[in-house]
């Protein structure tokens, strides 16, 4: 009762349980089983799977693109983006060419709850949680920063070594297996391009780096594309965004995700703070989940589609 | 559960440089027991904090005697909460 029965029926328009999620996840592959499966690339350290959806209309080991939601719990409306994103990818292969084309070369995966231990704990006892939920021996607080747990730039300023620090940065680069397991299925693969992790909120798009004021080497050709994807957002509802290097668009910030990637090659390495409305923060009204995420897309299609039309 | 009852959430624009360092270390003070939803960036860029019943008028004094312009982002975040809930619920039926 109450469940729906297909990923049509999904209501995308309300936030959802992990275990919805999870559902969710699984109800996409069975419906598109040559197009959609699922990996499961760790766990947390409560012991929940780590799932990753991977869109591929064939290949092995091709070119692709990552797209993460959820590092941080409490930002609800990037789980429920990524839910919708997942429909969009299925929804809009072999109809809009622009996806289509980027998916007949590229395979794109999807982590849609990256932090699943945190979510859980934002449905069950505390709505505002935003870290992990591993114990930090010694302290009544529990959990990392996921976003400060990186091996780029580590311990720099920007993040906080005291464990009941909301950035708190973890005991040492990728202490989190939420954060490891990414790392490692990463350098695996070997042949990522583009990596995108998504948070809310100040209506941001953002690029390396964080850590230090040193310009990424490919920062002419990063702000130029920010400024088309944001064109490209800002067109759909008129939501405006700033963009630019992390470190002077918002502040200093060491052990961040998009650092990390960027230091490994990935050279279209974006992280996004989406949309705010002004009055809700973290708690953006289940009515505007399907805005956000059509204008996120767009966005986001920009981006796909560079990376697709610029191979290196 | 935490309820987050009489819990608010106030919006802070800095309007000088010793105020916008001032907010830069709000995480530090630990005595309001605050949750930086938004950091500060730049002048005129608000700031999101969100502060407890028990530290809230200590909080608004500080701000006061810094002479801070601040507003209500939410009154009642309980309110919300209980909102939102309501409509998980209504909508998993």
């Amino acid at each position: 009762l109450g469940q729906p029965r297909n990923t049509d029926s999904f209501d995308y328009a309300n936030y959802h349980t992990l275990s919805e999620i999870y559902s969710f996840q699984d109800m996409l592959v069975a419906e598109n089983p040559d197009f959609v499966s699922k990996i499961v690339i760790g766990q947390s350290y409560e012991g929940r799977p780590l799932n990753v959806l991977k869109f591929s209309t064939g290949g092995s080991n091709r070119p692709a693109i990552w797209i993460d939601t959820g590092i941080h719990a409490r930002e609800w409306i990037t789980q429920a983006s990524g839910l919708w994103f997942a429909k969009k990818i299925v929804t809009d292969y072999g109809k809009d060419p622009a996806i289509t084309a980027i998916l007949n070369n590229m395979d794109i995966f999807l982590e849609i709850a990256t932090n699943p231990d945190g979510y859980y704990f934002t449905h069950v006892s505390n709505r505002m949680w935003r870290k992990t939920r591993k114990p930090n021996p010694g302290y009544s607080c529990p959990g990392v920063d996921p976003n400060r747990n990186w091996d780029a730039g580590f311990g720099l300023g920007g993040s906080s070594g005291y464990p009941c620090s909301e950035t708190y940065r973890g005991p040492s680069p990728h202490s989190e297996s939420e954060v490891r397991s990414i790392v490692e299925f990463v350098q695996s693969h070997g042949n990522i391009k583009a990596f995108i992790s998504i948070h809310a909120y100040s209506q941001m798009l953002l690029y390396p780096y964080g850590y230090t004021t040193a310009s990424a080497k490919d920062e002419a050709e990063l702000y130029a594309l920010a400024q088309k994807a944001v064109n490209s957002l800002t067109s759909m509802y008129g939501t405006r965004y700033t963009y630019g290097n992390i470190i002077d668009t918002i502040y200093q910030a060491s052990g961040g995700t998009v650092d990390w990637t960027y230091n490994q090659g990935i050279k279209y390495s974006y992280t996004y703070e989406l949309r705010d409305t002004g009055y809700y923060g973290f708690l953006l009204p289940p009515n505007q989940i399907i805005p956000t995420a059509q204008e996120t897309w767009s966005s986001l299609m920009v981006l796909m589609d560079h990376a697709y039309k610029n191979p290196y | 559960r935490e309820t987050f009852e009489g819990h608010q959430v106030l919006r802070i624009v800095p309007k000088n440089g010793v105020q916008l360092s001032l907010l830069r270390n709000l995480e530090e003070m630990m005595e309001f027991e605050l949750d930086v939803w938004k950091g500060a960036t730049r002048l005129s860029s608000p700031v999101d904090v969100r502060v407890p019943p028990h530290t809230m008028q200590a909080f608004k004094s500080f701000l006061e005697t810094n002479e801070f312009e601040y507003s209500i982002m939410i009154e009642d975040i309980k309110a919300i909460l209980d909102a939102e809930r309501k409509q998980m619920e209504f909508a998993a039926r």
